[in-house]
């Protein structure tokens, strides 16, 4: 005899989620699977190590934190998060509802100042705003 | 680039990173410090330079910026440094006097080379720093120090001068004297590969040229910590836009 047809249900997957719905950190969706979760990391970039100290004149090295591990969303989450969260925003704005916006876009960002003699002996002070990520999404 | 959806997760690398891995790490986040490369500097290292003026101007200047990183969100930045995201100091290359003698008049002209400001920067303000000490050869009279950008020179005539700043002060005066320049940055900014010359004059309160050095301003012969330079602050006018690796 011929079996009722199931009702398929719609796939969900064609759906992104809505940002305030990405799965966070605590989310036991994460962890239960095993895979690595975001974590928070610190590369403390030392001049004095790269030899560099003849020619910069402060600071003596830059802490940079950087996100490594699993995030649910669409982009590459193999990136650090700098570029990671600069990227991501940037998309989040030009595509606002295909792409959403990051979870660990960085909620925290500061400057990093530099000064260092150049090598016509000039002493120059360059100042990056919003470049380094203090706290990012995930955390 | 594939459709909209979760993609299925990367597996990341667990590993702690590699030693290629964490230079090629350290030079990209150099490069977000807006290091382009490593300049050669044609001098020893920077701790043994590190008294002279310019370095010791900037090095204050680094920790009044440094400090107020953090707070990037708009606290009321340093005075001097405004909203300049780069400063950059220049060391005089020439010194030329006309001094000593009885013609008049008297001036000190200073030469700096320009050729290292980066392209789509604006000049937000520009400084020449001198040093004046208290002058053994004037009673404590008024005197008017002004400043000129050489336009251009002529080998038959006097040279074209373009006003910049005038200060008056005391002849027995001590501290570093700073004379702005600003004005002179939009022809600079326009033709990069010349030199700027900067002339100083000195008159008393009866008019007469008066002998820059006689006046107590202090030129190349001074002590390193004490020898004049330029500072000009500059303003990104296009954000840098970063390739993602």
């Amino acid at each position: 005899a011929a079996r009722p047809l199931k009702r398929r249900q719609p796939k969900k997957s064609n759906e992104l989620p809505h940002p305030n719905k990405l799965p966070g950190i605590f989310d036991d969706r994460h962890g239960s699977h095993g895979r690595q979760v975001c974590r928070r990391h610190e590369l403390y970039v030392s001049f004095q190590d790269l030899g560099w100290l003849d020619w910069v004149i402060a600071p003596q090295g830059y802490s940079a934190y950087y996100c490594e591990g699993e995030c649910s969303f669409p982009l590459d989450s193999c990136m650090n998060a700098t570029n990671h969260a600069i990227l991501q925003s940037l998309v989040h704005l030009m595509k606002p509802d295909t792409v959403p916006k990051a979870c660990c876009a960085p909620t925290k960002l500061s400057a990093t100042s530099v000064l260092y003699y150049d090598s016509s002996n000039n002493v120059i002070l360059r100042k990056h705003r919003n470049m380094v990520v203090k706290a990012c999404g995930c955390h | 680039g594939g459709g909209p959806g979760p993609r299925p997760p990367h597996s990341c690398p667990q590993r702690p990173l590699g030693a290629r891995e964490r230079r090629d790490m350290q030079r990209e986040i150099l490069a977000v410090l807006g290091l382009p490369g490593r300049p050669r500097p044609r001098a020893p290292p920077a701790t043994a330079r590190l008294p002279a003026s310019a370095p010791l101007f900037m090095l204050d200047l680094y920790h009044a910026m440094a400090g107020d990183d953090d707070d990037d969100g708009g606290g009321a930045p340093e005075r001097r440094l405004g909203r300049a995201d780069l400063v950059m100091s220049f060391v005089n290359m020439v010194e030329r006097d006309r001094g000593l003698g009885p013609q008049e008049p008297h001036w000190k002209e200073f030469l700096f080379d320009l050729t290292q400001i980066p392209a789509g920067e604006a000049v937000t303000a520009a400084e020449f720093r001198i040093y004046k000490v208290p002058s053994t050869h004037l009673l404590n009279t008024t005197l008017h120090v002004s400043v000129f950008e050489v336009v251009q020179e002529h080998f038959n005539r006097e040279s074209d001068l373009f006003f910049l700043d005038l200060q008056t002060l005391r002849a027995g005066d001590e501290g570093w004297l700073v004379l702005d320049i600003t004005a002179a940055s939009d022809r600079w900014l326009l033709n990069r590969d010349k030199d700027l010359g900067l002339r100083l004059c000195v008159e008393a309160e009866d008019g007469h040229s008066v002998d820059p050095g006689l006046a107590g301003l202090l030129g190349q012969r001074a002590p390193r910590s004490r020898q004049p330079f330029m500072v000009t602050f500059f303003r990104a006018t296009s954000s840098p836009a970063r390739a993602p690796r």
